[in-house]
Order: structure tokens, then sequence, then C-alpha cells
């Protein structure tokens, strides 16, 4: 026979985020990462 | 570029669905994300270092205390954009909705990267794709069920439930469909490439005109994230179409007592089309007391070597009940 698992639905990340206010915050942290993680790989770091 | 694709296709901040699985004997419990678009398990490790934030604040599977945990011990890495998830295979008894994969092998995380996993609410990541994608081949879950004859058919769907007020969230079926779920008839299209769960939509139009995939193109349906993505261009139309103004990362906003009067975007695949009226597409977020309506299109273009490709992600598959086949290896949507 078929099988179920119910699934929850939760506020998404970026929801509670934005709904503290946080998101600028948050894009920033992670544009910050991106750009570090950049800078390693063009240093020819695997 | 990995972290375009870490944004995209394993977006895991617009993940909204979650379910529990268990692993081991007697049963350790964890809440995963079921996501078509990556093929590994992985669950936090009691053998994390204390230092690992995300870790720490997770549900961690312990093989000290289950009798049919089965060392492997090969390392492995997923990398995400703001780091590596790292950690080491492991084999145990793996159980969804009360059907059990023996010896299954799964990582075991000992450190996560990022923000992301840190205020996470699940414990981790169920892939759901194709085997092809999985990092060191490990056999996913789904596919351990078929070769186990688990399941009485090699097919797994997602209905995902749009009404707020409801406790439930959503429900996935394993090993066929659940007809209180959908509305016949289910459209079929094929895979086209075994990696995600990837097919050919036809075009995407706003009324009659085609405002997206000119050409036909490539797409994937994508339980682990909830918007819906595209080639930048193409999207930045979309917007235009429907009345969006630039917030940030490709995200667009719109006005929300713009709503009523707004236009239906629809996807055409193998032949038929699914339309998303505006309460479909949009999502409504209060933020510092007042409502922001954030579009459900996102625009991303991809490396070269991905191509272009529109992924299907919650927005989608909200409103159009989802199904999985591996049997024959395609995809079916139908009205949820």
């Amino acid at each position: 026979s078929v099988m179920q698992i119910p699934l929850r639905k939760v506020k998404t990340l970026k929801q509670t985020m934005m709904e503290a206010g946080n998101y600028e915050e948050l894009a920033y942290q992670r544009a910050y990462a991106h750009k570090s993680f950049l800078q390693k790989t063009s240093m020819g770091s695997n | 570029d990995p972290n375009e694709i870490d944004e995209l296709l394993r977006n895991y901040m617009d993940a909204q669905y979650f379910g529990v699985i268990s692993i081991g004997t007697p049963a350790q419990n964890f809440t995963v994300i079921f996501d078509t678009g990556s093929s590994n398990l992985w669950i936090p490790s009691k053998k994390c270092p204390f230092y690992d934030i995300a870790c720490m604040l997770h549900h961690r599977y312990n093989s000290g205390k289950s009798s049919t945990y089965k060392e492997d011990g090969r390392k492995m890495a997923i990398q995400y954009g703001t780091g590596s998830m790292k950690g080491f295979i492991s084999k145990d008894t793996v159980c969804v909705a009360g059907i059990c994969a023996e010896e299954q092998p799964f990582a075991e995380a000992t450190s996560e990267p990022g923000l992301t996993f840190i205020a996470a609410k699940f414990d981790g990541i169920l892939g759901m794709a194709y085997p092809e994608i999985a990092v060191l081949g490990v056999k996913p879950v789904f596919n351990t069920l078929i070769d186990q004859k688990k399941v009485p058919s090699p097919v797994f769907a997602f209905w995902l439930n749009r009404n707020p007020d409801s406790e439930l969230g959503g429900e996935i079926t394993f090993g066929g469909m659940d007809p209180k779920r959908y509305i016949e008839p289910i459209t079929w299209t094929p895979v086209t490439r075994k990696g995600y769960w990837q097919f050919k939509m036809d075009k995407v139009l706003g009324g009659s005109s085609s405002i997206g995939c000119p050409n036909g193109c490539q797409a994937i349906a994508d339980t682990g994230t909830s918007l819906i993505a595209g080639p930048k261009a193409q999207v930045e139309q979309i917007q235009k179409f429907i009345g969006a103004e630039p917030l940030m990362k490709g995200e667009y906003m719109v006005q929300c007592d713009k709503l009523p009067t707004m236009p239906d975007v629809s996807f055409v695949i193998a032949g038929q089309t699914y339309t998303l009226k505006p309460h479909d597409y949009v999502m409504n977020i209060t933020t510092a007391g007042k409502s922001i309506c954030i579009s459900g299109f996102m625009g991303i273009d991809l490396p070269p070597r991905v191509g272009e490709l529109w992924i299907l992600g919650d927005v989608f598959i909200g409103r159009y009940y989802t199904a999985f086949d591996f049997g024959q290896d395609r995809v079916g949507f139908a009205q949820a």
C-alpha cells in the first residue's frame, strides 16, 4: 500500500529574518561570504 | 559560481516544508527537508565538535546507541556557497512513513556551514533527486526502498497545503499517489536529464503572450526551494509584466493592494497550461507592522556549464500536485 508522511509548514528563514527586520543584515553577511569565497578561489585555493 | 547554485538550487533559506524520519534501532527521530533538488541524506552527528553551533542546536545521530549501525567511514563534503558541509558516511536503518531502508548509507555531518544551518528549523536534508548527482554515489533513501521492494511502485508525490489555517502543511506519498490530493488528469512529462527532476518546459505565458522561455527551455521541480526561479532577463520581463519592483538580490516586491488586479502567469509543460494567479505567486510577509508582498519569481543566471534552467519550487508545487516516477523517468502535474 501507499505510505504517507505529513509535512509541517513553517515560516522560511528569510521570512523570519524579514519580520525581525534583519534581512538586510543577512544579505550583507551572505554577500561578504560570497566575496571571501571568490577571493579564496581566485588565489588558487581549491 | 557555486554561490549562485547555492542561492538557487540549495536555497534552504526558502525551504518551508519539513517531515520526520527515524534512523537506527531504537529509532532516533530527525526533522528533514524532503528535497527533490539534491540526492544525499545528511543529518548532524553526535561526533560533531562542541564549537559547531549549528550541530549543537539540532538533533544529532548517535551511532553508539543503535544496534543496526554499520561503519562505512568514507569522508564526504558538500560544497555550499558559504562553506562546506563536512562529515562521513555511516549505514543504518532509515525509516520514512513506517517503511524502512535497511543498511542505508547516509552522511553524519560534523561541520555545517553558515548562518542558514544554525538558524534552520530542520536537522538535515533527505535528497530525492537521481542517484547520478549524489555525492560519493551514495544511494538515496527512496532508491534503496525501491531496490529492497519496500514500495509498491517507484513513485513518490508531493501535496503542499495552501490553507494557512490548517495544521497540516502538506503530505508526501511514497509508493504511489494519493487520489484524495489531486484532481485528474495528471499530465506526465519525461525526464530529459537524470540528475535533478529535469524536464522540458514549452513556454511561460502572461495572458496569451510569451513572457519567458521563448523557444522551449529546461526546468526542474524542486521542493527544496519555495520560489520560481529563471534566467534574469526573462524573469525581469515577468516582473515587469506583473508590476513588481526590485527589492534585493534578484528578488522583487509588489504593492499588496494591487493583488486583485494583477495578471495570471502560466507555464506550459507537455502541452498542458498551468496557471498561477497573483495570490499563488505572491508571498505576503508582515515586517515592522506592515505587509510587504514579495514576488514569487526570482531571477538568476547560472554558469554556462549548468545552462539555462527554470526552477519550479513550492510556489508552483503548492498549486499543482507533483509526482515523481523513477520507473518511467517522468514528472507529473495535476491540479492540487
